[in-house]
């Protein structure tokens, strides 16, 4: 040790503390599962593990925005003919595509990744469910579904996240003859009786990322939360409380025949982008944008008293990559 | 990506889901 030259010091020193820091790490969070393991068994509830307010910033430090957008372009890229069959076949491979039920099967049609993720279905691939009310507005995964209990919404079993901050303020389209209802949830129950739900669908990489029209509503509002664009992936929604509300979100809401209706789309990292087929003016994933800002539209005008008629099963917008 | 419905029904809607499950654009989310 004492004769070692200074310079192989300062080399050593970092290796060890790393290894040993990372080993520590590492073997804390075995002995934690051994523990949750232990304790499922004896039939306890295990509290989901959140994340600390550090680990959240630190997540949130990650330039994903910059992150999407130069993944974005790189799918922009025009493959040559010959390299669009190996290249898209490992994308189908890797997330379990389905492309017998892509609206054009062949993969030398599609000119770049960005066009092969934002491919359409043949119409008969997705009959709309004509009994029930309320349908799927894309595939996907269910995460929760639920009754919304006072203003907190799940976002996967026990870890919840606040509707005014996912919604934003009420935005009345008409001045309100009596004061706001005491609880956010109320202000969006319009009617005696009625209760408020939620659902939750997680989008896989491979899956179709076209979203419809999930009921007969008509949109009167658009709200953009611009924001992070932390994975949404049902780890990290058991991880990170309030996940939806850092990130990226276009909130339309409106009225079906029982009140009250809202379809939010929550962007994550690998899908920047989100459209809304009639609006124009929405423009995701910006270089530049202040916290905690949202930008609103209305679709109410002099013209339209009633805002954007959508029938179930419509096309109503697409999430794409960058 | 992820997609949210928030809205309100009468006490006898009915989800017609399990959580966990894969769904499909157009099958049924749930009704009266």
């Amino acid at each position: 040790f004492h004769t070692a030259p200074v310079r192989s010091l300062f080399l050593l020193r970092p290796v060890p503390i790393l290894l040993a820091t990372g080993g520590g790490y590492a073997g804390y969070r075995q002995y934690e599962k051994y523990r949750d393991r232990k304790l499922e068994k004896l039939g306890l509830e295990i509290p989901p593990k959140l994340a600390s307010r550090w680990e959240v910033s630190l997540y949130k430090s990650v330039p994903t925005r910059l992150l999407s957008r130069a993944c974005g372009r790189l799918n922009q890229v025009e493959l040559p003919y010959w390299l669009r069959r190996p290249v898209y076949s490992l994308y189908i491979w890797t997330f379990g595509v389905n492309m017998t039920e892509a609206a054009v099967e062949d993969l030398h049609h599609y000119r770049n990744l960005s066009e092969l993720f934002r491919r359409k279905l043949k119409p008969q691939a997705r009959p709309v469910c004509g009994l029930h009310c309320v349908t799927s507005p894309s595939d996907g995964k269910i995460l929760t579904f639920g009754q919304v209990k006072n203003s907190e919404v799940e976002q996967v079993k026990g870890v919840t996240y606040s509707l005014e901050s996912f919604l934003g303020p009420r935005a009345f389209t008409e001045d309100l003859p009596f004061p706001p209802a005491s609880s956010f949830r109320n202000q969006l129950v319009t009617r005696e009786g009625n209760e408020l739900y939620h659902c939750v669908i997680y989008l896989a990489p491979g899956d179709y990322h076209c979203f419809h029209s999930p009921t007969d509503w008509t949109i009167a509002h658009r709200r953009h939360f611009p924001g992070s664009l932390m994975s949404v992936n049902p780890g990290m929604a058991r991880w990170i409380k309030e996940l939806f509300c850092h990130n990226e979100r276009v909130v339309l809401t409106g009225d079906w025949k029982h009140g009250f209706f809202s379809l939010t789309a929550v962007g994550a990292t690998n899908v920047g982008s989100i459209r809304i087929h009639f609006d124009r003016e929405l423009h995701t994933n910006s270089p530049r944008y202040s916290k905690g800002s949202y930008n609103d539209l209305s679709f109410v005008t002099h013209a339209n008293k009633e805002g954007i008629l959508m029938r179930k099963g419509e096309p109503l917008g697409e999430f794409n990559l960058g | 990506s992820t997609i949210v419905l928030i809205f309100e029904a009468p006490k006898d809607f009915n989800f017609r889901l399990k959580a966990g499950q894969k769904i499909r654009f157009g099958e049924a989310l749930g009704s009266l």
